[in-house]
Parts: C-alpha cells; sequence; structure tokens
C-alpha cells in the first residue's frame, strides 16, 4: 500500500518559478483526482523532478527540475503546492549513496569536480543518461563504491576523489523527545517505510499535518534509508536519555542537520506561533484560569509534562505544545476545554532601528536604506518590483537619492521605501523618533468634522430578527 | 461579546482558518480590504493559502447555501505601522455588496472621537455565558476620552488607542472578537473609529475597555489600498 507521494517532499503554498521564459514547465493536467495521482504521474518520468498541485482545481503540472536547478525561484503561493522528489532535494545519502541527484560537485579535497560528459583531463567509460542521473559535474555513484558518492577532479594529478556527503544516519539527532523535530527521516528504527502524515491509509489517525506550517522557516533535513538490520544504530540518535539533561547543548553535533533550538525563549511576549513562550501567564484571554498541565481533571490529555520535555508544560502556564497558533491551555471550565492566551503580546519582530528622524521624517537625509524587517530598499530610480509613484523627477524636493528611506509623502508613520521584496511594495524603515523630539498630540478639541461618506445599514429590528431565523 | 443581543452589523467580517473555524473579526472597509488585529496572525509573511474571509451571515457556522453567505480567500496581508496592531487583508476578488454586506467607512485623518458618542462592537467570540454564542452580537458603548481612561488604566492608554465607558454590568469583547470593529454614530453615519485588540480578560466590570484608534492609521491604510 505504498503512496506514491512517499517519494517526494512538499512544500506548502509554494510554486517554483523558472527564471528564463525559454523553458517552459509542462501544460497544467486538469484531470487529476489528488496529489497522490499526480507523483503517480511524475514518478516513473526520469525528466519529471518536481510537480505543482493546485488545490482549487486539483490540477498538476510536472516540472524538469526542483529548487536546486539553476534560473529557479521558490515564491509564495495562494494556491499551489510543490512536489519535489526526494533523491534530488535531500542534502546527504542513504545506503551508499547511488541513488543521490543533488548537485555538491567539489571532493572531500576541496577538487572542483570534471563534467561526466569530458573525457579530459580523465578519460573514463561513464556516458550521462537520465537513467544513471551523470548530469554536469554533480558527484555521483554509478559503480555503487562503498565510500559514497564521487567524481573525477579538474585536477590531473588526482584522477578521482569521494565527495565526503555524509550519511542521513550520520545527520540528524534530536533534543528531549524528540517533539521538536523537523528533519526528514522516514524510514523506523526497524526500516520500514513511515506513512506520510498528510495520508489516512493505510492508517487512518488524528495527527494532521499543521495548517500553518511556515516552510519560509523550516528547515529541510536528509532523509534517511533503513538500518542494515536488526539491532542497528537508531535512525535518529537522542543527545541525552535524560530530561533532566535535556536541555544542555549537544556534546557533539555530525554534520549539518542537527536540530537545534530553532525558537528563542520568551518570557513576556510570544513571537511566531508562541512555541518559545515560558512566561507565566496560566488564564485564557478571557480570564478563565488554566488547567495544570500534570493534571488530568476537568479535561483528560495526552500532554503529560513529562513526555514533551523541551515544551516546558510546568504548572498550569500558557504553552505551546503542538504548534497551535498561540500559547494555550486546558481550562479550568469543564464546559471548555482548551483555549488560546490571547493576551500575551506578540513581541515586536522588527531589527533594531539604525537611525532617528525628526517630525514625520520629510527632512530625513541619511543612509539607512531597509526597511523595519531588514528588507533591502528599492532604488527610487528602479522600476523593478515596483513601479514607483515618486521618483526623483517627480518630488525633486524629497531627494529621493539610491535606495534611501525617504517621506515624500509626508507619511504620519515616518520615513518609508519601496522594497525589494515583490509581495511587499512598501514598507516603514528601520528608523525611530528622535528622542528629544516630541509629535504634537492629536487630543485637542476636535473640529468640526463632516463625512462625506459612511457605513449604512437596514436597522428594523424587525428584518434584523427575520435574518436570525 | 459578553453582555451583546444578537445583531446586525453588516461590516463585521469572520476570518476562518483552513478548517473554516472562526479564529478572529474584522472590518470590512473596501470591497477587497479587510482590516483586522495583527494579534489573529502568527506572522506578517504567513502563507494565506485557505484562509477565508465569510460575509453576509450572522451564523457563526452557517449552513452549506446560507443565502448570502460569501466566503472570499484572502490573497495578501500587510501589516501596519510599528505599534499599531492592525494589519489589512486584501481579498482575492471584491466582495458583493448587498443589504447583508456594507462598507465601513474610515475616518478622516487624526480625528478625535468626542466622549459621550455612541459606539458598538460586534463579534461571534465568546459571551461567557450572556448570550447565544452561535450568532453575531452586538454591545453598544460610549466613548470616553483618554484623560478619564487613564484614571483607571494609570496612565498606559497611548493616543492610538481610544477608550469606551466600563459598565457596572460586564460590557464588552471577548476571545473571537478581536480584530472587530467598533463603529461610532457621527454625524449620522457609522465610522469605524477603533479595532478591537485583546486585553488581559474580557468585559471586565468598572474598567474601561481599550480599543486602537484607527484614525491614526488612516493616511497607511488609504496607501497601502493605493500602493
Amino acid at each position: 500500500q505504498r503512496s506514491p507521494l512517499n517519494d517526494f517532499q512538499v512544500l506548502r503554498g509554494t510554486e517554483l518559478q523558472h527564471l528564463l521564459h525559454s523553458v517552459g514547465p509542462r501544460p497544467w493536467q486538469e484531470d487529476v483526482a489528488d496529489a497522490e495521482e499526480c507523483a503517480g504521474r511524475c514518478g516513473p518520468l526520469l525528466d519529471c523532478r518536481a510537480f505543482h498541485y493546485n488545490v482549487s482545481s486539483h490540477g498538476c503540472q510536472l516540472l524538469p527540475w526542483t529548487q536546486y536547478s539553476p534560473y529557479t525561484e521558490l515564491q509564495r503561493s495562494g494556491h499551489c503546492d510543490l512536489f519535489q522528489k526526494k533523491d534530488y532535494v535531500r542534502t546527504c545519502i542513504t545506503d551508499n549513496g547511488v541513488k543521490y541527484r543533488g548537485t555538491v560537485a567539489i571532493t572531500i579535497g576541496g577538487l572542483p569536480c570534471q563534467h561526466w560528459s569530458h573525457r579530459f583531463p580523465n578519460d573514463h567509460k561513464y556516458t550521462p543518461t537520465l537513467r544513471n542521473g551523470l548530469e554536469k559535474n554533480f558527484c555521483r555513484n554509478p559503480d555503487r563504491d562503498p565510500g559514497g558518492p564521487w567524481c573525477y577532479t579538474t585536477d590531473p594529478a588526482v584522477r578521482f576523489q569521494s565527495c565526503g556527503i555524509k550519511s542521513c544516519r550520520e545527520a540528524a539527532c534530536v533534543w528531549c523527545n524528540g517533539e521538536d523535530y523537523r528533519g526528514a527521516v522516514d524510514r523506523t528504527q526497524s526500516g520500514r517505510e513511515c506513512q506520510r502524515w498528510d495520508l489516512q491509509h493505510p492508517h487512518a489517525h488524528p495527527f494532521e499535518p499543521g495548517s500553518l506550517t511556515n516552510i519560509w522557516t523550516t528547515t529541510t533535513a536528509g532523509i534517511l534509508t533503513a538500518p542494515s538490520g536488526p539491532g542497528a544504530t537508531p535512525l535518529i540518535r537522542r543527545w541525552s536519555e535524560n530530561s533532566a539533561t535535556s536541555r544542555a547543548a549537544p556534546r557533539s553535533i555530525k554534520g549539518s542537520e542537527a536540530q537545534p533550538r530553532h525558537e528563542s525563549t520568551t518570557l513576556n511576549c510570544f513571537r511566531g506561533k508562541g512555541e518559545g513562550y515560558r512566561g507565566m501567564a496560566n488564564t485564557t484571554a478571557a480570564g478563565v484560569p488554566c488547567q495544570r498541565w500534570d493534571a488530568q481533571k476537568p479535561h483528560q490529555h495526552r500532554f503529560a509534562p513529562e513526555k514533551y520535555a523541551c515544551k516546558d508544560l510546568r504548572e498550569n502556564f500558557c504553552r505551546n505544545p503542538d504548534g497551535s497558533e498561540a500559547p494555550w491551555c486546558f481550562t479550568s471550565r469543564p464546559g471548555m476545554r482548551v483555549a488560546f492566551c490571547y493576551q500575551i503580546p506578540r513581541c515586536a519582530d522588527d531589527v533594531r532601528p539604525e537611525d532617528c528622524y525628526n517630525g514625520v521624517g520629510e527632512r530625513y537625509r541619511g543612509s539607512v536604506s531597509r526597511t523595519r524587517k531588514g528588507v533591502p530598499c528599492q532604488h527610487w530610480s528602479a522600476e523593478m518590483p515596483h513601479k514607483p509613484q515618486f521618483t526623483a523627477i517627480s518630488a525633486p524636493d524629497a531627494h529621493l537619492e539610491e535606495n534611501f528611506c525617504r517621506n515624500p509623502d509626508r507619511d504620519s508613520h515616518g520615513p518609508w521605501c519601496y522594497t525589494t521584496d515583490p509581495g511587499t511594495p512598501f514598507d516603514y524603515c528601520a528608523l525611530r523618533r528622535c528622542d528629544d523630539d516630541q509629535p504634537p498630540s492629536i487630543l485637542e478639541p476636535p473640529d468640526q468634522v463632516v463625512f462625506e461618506k459612511c457605513g449604512k445599514r437596514v436597522t428594523r429590528l424587525d428584518q434584523q430578527r427575520s435574518k436570525l431565523r | 461579546v459578553v453582555g451583546g443581543q444578537p445583531g446586525n452589523s453588516p461590516w463585521t467580517v469572520s476570518l476562518r482558518n483552513r478548517q473554516g473555524q472562526h479564529f478572529c473579526g474584522g472590518s470590512l472597509v473596501k470591497e477587497q480590504w479587510v482590516l483586522t488585529a495583527r494579534q489573529c496572525f502568527s506572522s506578517c509573511h504567513v502563507p494565506l493559502m485557505g484562509y477565508e474571509v465569510w460575509l453576509g451571515t450572522l451564523f457563526q457556522n452557517p449552513q452549506p447555501g446560507e443565502p448570502g453567505l460569501q466566503q472570499i480567500p484572502v490573497a495578501k496581508m500587510v501589516c501596519g505601522p510599528s505599534g499599531s496592531q492592525l494589519v489589512l487583508l486584501k481579498l482575492e476578488r471584491p466582495v458583493t455588496l448587498n443589504q447583508r454586506v456594507a462598507l465601513i467607512c474610515l475616518p478622516p485623518e487624526r480625528y478625535v472621537v468626542p466622549p459621550g458618542t455612541k459606539c458598538e462592537i460586534a463579534g461571534w467570540g465568546e459571551t461567557k455565558g450572556t448570550g447565544n454564542n452561535k450568532v453575531l452580537n452586538v454591545a453598544s458603548l460610549n466613548v470616553i476620552s483618554n484623560q478619564e481612561c487613564n484614571i483607571k488604566h494609570r496612565g498606559r492608554i497611548r493616543e492610538n488607542e481610544m477608550c469606551t465607558e466600563g459598565l457596572l454590568a460586564p460590557v464588552g469583547a471577548c476571545e473571537g472578537d478581536y480584530g472587530g470593529p467598533l463603529a461610532c454614530f457621527t454625524h449620522d453615519c457609522w465610522v469605524l473609529e477603533g479595532i478591537i485588540i485583546p486585553n488581559r480578560v474580557c468585559a471586565r466590570p468598572r474598567w474601561p475597555a481599550i480599543f486602537m484608534r484607527v484614525s491614526v492609521f488612516t493616511d497607511w491604510i488609504h496607501k497601502v489600498m493605493q500602493l
């Protein structure tokens, strides 16, 4: 009952664009039932490395490239999920790396690899085909060398050399009980391939993948294959069996795929979904006291503190042990099982201001050129990615130089710029109002204001009641 | 809404997650734009696939085929200026305005609502047992000055916030109402003067409620919609 989707890694809400217009993807196929069927179509095709699945129209588009191919770019998408073949996107090897299709092209000794299609400086017997994957000068293992992928080198003195790509078995570890593990190991210790979490077959289960997984901050870890036999080393090793020491740093980290504490701890506010919140708020936003995590009354639950050693399920504090939208808790009210603790404020996620301005900053002439989120500003003279409405010609007094933050429209919230992020036309800058500059108060006696247009509604009570049925 | 009554607020929208569950309120300020609270979203760059705005219904869980229900996907999110706690959502397509769905107008820049002005909050959030959780509830509140509000809140109220009077019986916004409107009746017009933001507890008796003052950000709202 293996699903063809098992060979793919998914990036939800993502499209893979090819930046060369001369190279087009295949046309959309709108007659598929689901992503599994797309995977079944793409899987056997040697020139299909990925596919888009449109969740709205149930269409799929097969792609001959991945995010690691040249001239490609990942973009957020409202309706597309991107599925890429694991062999092409993992950065470690399984078994001896025969299936490795990554893009490492340098040997363990630092020598650039020779192209497989070249016969100089090293002549050899291999002819690149789609099946053997001898592409460009990427490290490959066409002869099942126990040392893993290798290549002929461009140094005439060294005919070939191993590329030293790490085994996935050496490249992953977990903290605590592994509840924060976000790697891509997909085999059990005994060698069975895992069922995808986003499938309900062959086993139905309640663990739906998080609806809001932020693919833009999640790292992609290696994928492991089965160990060689019973009693082999667990695929994901623990750094500490003792939860009391589970917060200690790993003694050593082999490879680049170790799982660090990915979210910094906060006490008075929460960042992102608040998985790192360790403060002492213990009521819901509605003021209902939280149930203790180590209690099973009034609500029974699976979040026993000892099972989630990394989650700090102390007392009855609001926490987010399951990737929900915000810190939450079971409530002490029998009729209300869980509730969010939205009264905890979100932490400001702005970068540190680099300079200050007076007034609304219309006379700011400094050289800060990035937004409060750290995104570089677009040059005022550039037309891409955003066509500016203010230019040095249209606003000569605003000193719209280079990509420096300015305020050509006297925006009351300070200097701003067009951003280099195609999804954010403009944003305010990494600037603050100068300490000695007091903004004028708006709390003066109000002037007579005439509203030109406004909200109108039907107010007859009987109509309201009929709508309520 | 605690202490409210079932009512009509055609500019109040319901934000729905991928499972179709209501999680926050919002206000329709333009056919394709909804103003809501930053607290409702985990990040300014969260993928919005599957998120929708529901309008034209009074029910928290309308039946399929409910007449007048409009379900529009959210296409884009723009976070407000620092300290604003506001977010503008761009919808995938414009809503259809009718008797059940209407725009609320924005206040003039830096307009300060006079104390005593009659306002309303609306939402599908928690009622704490004071009403029907399954329908849109509306409650009336009167604006007080920041000066008066600061007496109780010990000077913590900023100019970009505004307050309504704390009543003896608890009346106010609660969990699930965040992001929704404080609409005030001024000069024969309903105007979006405040946005419901999370507070420490909901509807505390005798404590003034705090809202984001929209007029401080009117220029930003227009600029985002224009650019």
